[in-house]
């Protein structure tokens, strides 16, 4: 796969852009969390497009938002599981 | 740093439609 430009993004329809950087994005997340994958590209893609192109070119920006997405699930998890 | 990403947000699946 050629990596994806903001030129590419910026010529495919809004709804197919969210798809198309899901795409690229998903297999990434699921190599450092295989099982919140899913949930993890999904709350990632609610960022701006552009802050997401940054993220497929930097590792590491994209490391640091897939663990600030962990936290944001494990403690909205946590206050699920708590006795109310 | 309260972060703004939402937990609630919808789940991403390869290939399907999102």
């Amino acid at each position: 796969q050629e990596p994806l430009t903001a030129s590419m993004l910026a010529s495919a329809p809004l709804q197919e852009q969210k798809q198309m950087l899901g795409e690229r994005l998903y297999p990434l997340i699921h190599a450092m969390h295989p099982a919140l994958a899913g949930k993890i590209t999904g709350m990632l893609l609610e960022i701006d497009n552009s802050e997401l192109l940054h993220m497929l070119e930097s590792p590491e920006s994209l490391h640091t938002k897939v663990e600030e997405a962990v936290a944001v699930l494990q403690a909205h998890q946590a206050k699920d599981i708590s006795p109310k | 740093r309260k972060s703004s990403l939402n937990p609630e947000a919808k789940e991403f699946v390869p290939g399907v439609k999102y």
